[in-house]
C-alpha cells in the first residue's frame, strides 16, 4: 500500500505470440493449468479473486 | 486488476504498488511449453499518482523499458519506447514500449484505454461497501456496485464478472463473445481514479460503438479529469474515431481536449493519447 494512497494508474502488459499451429491446438494459451497461472500471479503480487470464460478467452479479476 | 488469456495473447493489468514485469518471463516460458513463440510485447501505463511509493522498476521509464528488454527474446528486434507527454500537463504523459518480431502490426482490434481522476463524489459512492452490508459476500456487493452505478448498461450484451474490495473499491471484467472490457475503480476523495479499457473493432460501424461505449462509460464516474488512449494494432489510425472521442467527452461532460498526441510503433501500430480537462467556465 502506498504511503498517502492507494496507486490508480495501472501497468498494462500484452504479450502476443505467433498463431502458427492453432489448427493442432485451438486453445493455445488456454491450456496453461491454473496453478501455473497462479504461480506467476503470486510473483507479480496478485492473487485471482473471480474468474468468468467463454469460448473465446479466459478473464480474471485480481486483487493485490 | 484482471488477467485475460486468449489462445494467442495475454494482457495482464495491475495497479498499486505490484511486481507487473515479473510475469514477463514465466510467461514466455509457459507459452513455450505449448509450442508458442512470442511475436510481440506492449508495455503502457500512465504517470503514477504516488511514484516514489513504486518498487524498482517502475520508479523510472527507463528502468522499466530494460527490464522488459532484458526480458524479451533478441527476435523481438523492432522496438520503440515512448513517453508521450501533453506540453500543458507534462505530470499525466502516457509510456509506452513496445517489441515486434514482424515489421508489420497484425492486431485486428482496436484498444482504448480511459484513465479517469477527480471523479464525481456522489457517483463514487457506489463504489463503497456500505455499513451494514459486511456480511454480503464481495461478489454480490460486486454485482451491486454494477447495478447501483450503471456499469452495466455500458454494453448491455457482455456478461460482467465484478468483485467489491473492503472497505471500498471494484473491479469489472465483461466478456461479450471475443471482446473484453474491464474497469477498476478506486473511489477514495483526493486520489479517485478510475479506469476503463476496451478492445473493439472498427467493422459495422465500431467508430460509433467506441464513442457510445465510451460515452456511457463517462457517465457512470463523470470525471474532471480524463486521458484516453487509442491503440490501432493493426488497423489504420482513424481520425473520425479521435474527433469522435472528442466530441463525446464535449458534449458529455463539458471537457475540453488539451491535447492530441500520435506515436507509431514498429511492428506494433499506431497510438493516439488525448487529454481532457473541464472547460474554463
Amino acid at each position: 500500500m502506498a504511503v498517502s494512497g492507494f496507486e490508480g494508474f495501472e501497468k498494462r502488459l500484452e504479450l502476443r505470440f505467433f498463431n502458427d499451429d492453432t489448427n493442432k491446438n485451438p486453445m493455445g494459451l488456454r491450456l496453461i493449468d491454473f496453478e501455473s497461472l497462479d504461480q506467476v500471479l503470486t510473483q507479480v503480487q496478485c492473487t485471482v479473486v473471480s474468474a468468468v470464460a467463454n469460448h473465446s478467452f479466459d478473464a480474471y479479476v485480481l486483487s493485490e | 486488476s484482471s488477467l485475460f488469456v486468449y489462445p494467442t495473447k495475454i494482457i495482464i493489468k495491475t495497479c498499486g504498488t505490484t511486481q507487473l514485469l515479473k510475469s514477463i518471463r514465466p510467461f514466455i516460458h509457459l507459452a513455450r511449453t505449448l509450442n508458442l513463440t512470442l511475436r510481440a510485447c506492449r508495455y503502457s501505463r500512465g504517470s503514477f499518482i504516488f511514484p516514489k511509493a513504486q518498487p524498482f522498476p517502475h520508479t523510472s521509464f527507463e528502468d522499466e523499458v530494460a527490464i522488459v528488454e532484458d526480458s524479451l527474446p533478441k527476435s523481438l528486434r523492432h522496438r520503440k519506447a515512448s513517453v508521450m507527454t501533453p506540453s500543458n500537463n507534462p505530470s499525466r504523459a502516457w509510456h509506452v514500449f513496445t517489441a515486434s518480431a514482424d515489421v508489420e502490426p497484425d492486431e485486428p482490434l482496436v484498444v482504448v484505454e480511459v484513465c479517469m481522476t477527480e471523479l464525481d463524489r456522489v457517483n463514487a459512492l457506489s463504489f463503497f461497501r456500505r455499513r451494514g452490508d459486511e456480511k454480503i459476500n464481495s461478489d454480490s456487493a460486486g454485482r451491486e456496485m454494477t447495478r447501483l452505478s450503471g456499469i452495466d448498461a455500458i454494453n448491455q450484451n457482455a456478461f460482467v464478472c465484478d468483485f467489491a474490495f473492503d472497505p471500498c473499491g471494484y473491479s469489472m471484467n465483461g466478456v461479450d463473445g471475443d471482446r473484453y472490457s474491464t474497469i477498476h475503480v478506486t473511489p477514495e476523495d483526493g486520489f479517485s481514479y478510475a479506469s476503463f479499457e476496451c478492445g473493439l473493432s472498427l467493422y459495422d460501424d465500431g467508430r460509433g460503438d467506441i464513442a457510445e461505449v465510451l460515452s456511457r462509460a463517462i457517465d457512470v464516474f463523470r470525471p474532471d479529469c480524463v486521458s484516453v488512449a487509442t491503440t490501432y494494432g493493426g488497423e489504420d489510425y482513424d481520425h473520425e474515431v479521435t474527433k469522435r472521442v472528442e466530441r463525446v467527452l464535449a458534449k458529455k461532460l463539458g471537457l475540453k481536449c488539451r491535447s492530441r498526441l500520435m506515436d507509431e510503433f514498429p511492428g506494433s501500430g499506431t497510438v493516439v493519447f488525448q487529454s481532457f480537462t473541464p472547460r474554463r467556465r
